[in-house]
């Protein structure tokens, strides 16, 4: 795991998050409820709440769908190439492709789907992106939910033990939180890279 | 769009391999240090993007092969754990294809992938008892 430089983070006095979707993308109630079960993902290992609101001017975190340039100076590309991009805390940003064939069914944990599909798994990338929200970096764990790339008809949604212990140094840990994580990365994979 | 599943993706809406915006890149493959090919240019930017370029780099890229571009290869291919060639070999443009999240890799020209703290398991053998402890 890795930080973004200067470790920023949530202050302690804002740790019960608002998130909003951005109106204009009229978003179902479908699309919708694979960003809550994302944000539960990572509230189930650190000591922070995520609550839906229906202010998007005022949230902490803002969610929206984004096609091109949309005012950030980080253009999305069309189909493929980037899918999402968040930043840092404070900011709360999250921006998501809109050219993408996003597929939201969020059943079960990781694995594969029909890969002949070139679509995307939400919530998958939603994990992801929240975890730069958080303040998380990439990290070069291959399994991690925070590695940079994600195989179209792939599902991976479940935090490793990578994603959890880089969290969890940032904001301790969720008093509820069992320590059951998947499968942690082999020592190997944790071990070959250089020190960057 | 939207989809329950992946099967509920229109056939006519379906992406084709050639779908993707950077599978222009395969057309590297082979390429190394002190060549020179049509668009190679394209491949820096998208190096610049992510962070391996510095941005005080920006401009006028060539479509040459140089240090630059072969340094940005070489860090690439460390922090995804290939072999470091510093050449656009088949496995490193498979990667480099793959689609990915916007946010950068290097910051400032120092990659953090591999920051993270390492978690060593050690055994201790008591008088008696035998305990295991996670040194982080």
């Amino acid at each position: 795991y890795s930080f973004f430089p200067g470790e920023p983070r949530w202050p302690e006095r804002r740790r019960d998050l608002t998130y909003a979707f951005e109106p204009r993308n009229a978003l179902t109630e479908e699309v919708k409820s694979v960003f809550s079960r994302a944000f539960v993902r990572w509230a189930e290992v650190i000591p922070l709440t995520f609550t839906r609101s229906e202010t998007f001017s005022t949230s902490d975190i803002s969610i929206g769908f984004y096609s091109g340039e949309h005012g950030d100076g980080e253009p999305f590309d069309g189909e493929m190439g980037t899918l999402a991009h968040a930043f840092s805390p404070p900011n709360g940003h999250f921006h998501l492709d809109q050219n993408e064939n996003w597929i939201v069914s969020g059943d079960g944990g990781d694995g594969r789907f029909l890969s002949e599909t070139w679509a995307i798994d939400l919530e998958s990338v939603a994990v992801h992106e929240i975890g730069h929200v958080l303040g998380l970096g990439h990290s070069s764990v291959q399994d991690s939910i925070m590695y940079p790339t994600i195989t179209t008809g792939r599902r991976k949604v479940d935090l490793t033990s990578d994603d959890v212990e880089g969290v969890q140094y940032l904001y301790g840990a969720n008093p509820n939180f069992n320590g059951s994580t998947s499968s942690p990365p082999s020592t190997q994979q944790r071990d070959t890279g250089d020190s960057g | 769009g939207f989809y329950p599943n992946s099967s509920a993706v229109p056939p006519d809406l379906r992406r084709s391999a050639t779908g993707n915006v950077w599978n222009s890149f395969l057309n590297f493959t082979g390429c190394h240090a002190g060549m020179k090919v049509d668009g190679l240019y394209k491949l820096k930017k998208y190096f610049q993007h992510f962070g391996y370029i510095p941005e005080t780099l920006s401009g006028n890229f060539t479509d040459d092969f140089d240090d630059i571009l072969k340094t940005a290869v070489e860090m690439y291919q460390r922090n995804f754990q290939l072999n470091v060639t510093g050449e656009l070999d088949e496995l490193t443009l498979n990667h480099v294809v793959i689609p990915r999240c916007g946010v950068a890799d290097v910051v400032n020209g120092t990659s953090t992938m591999h920051s993270g703290r390492r978690a060593y398991e050690v055994s201790f053998t008591g008088r008696g008892s035998r305990f295991n402890a996670v040194k982080l």
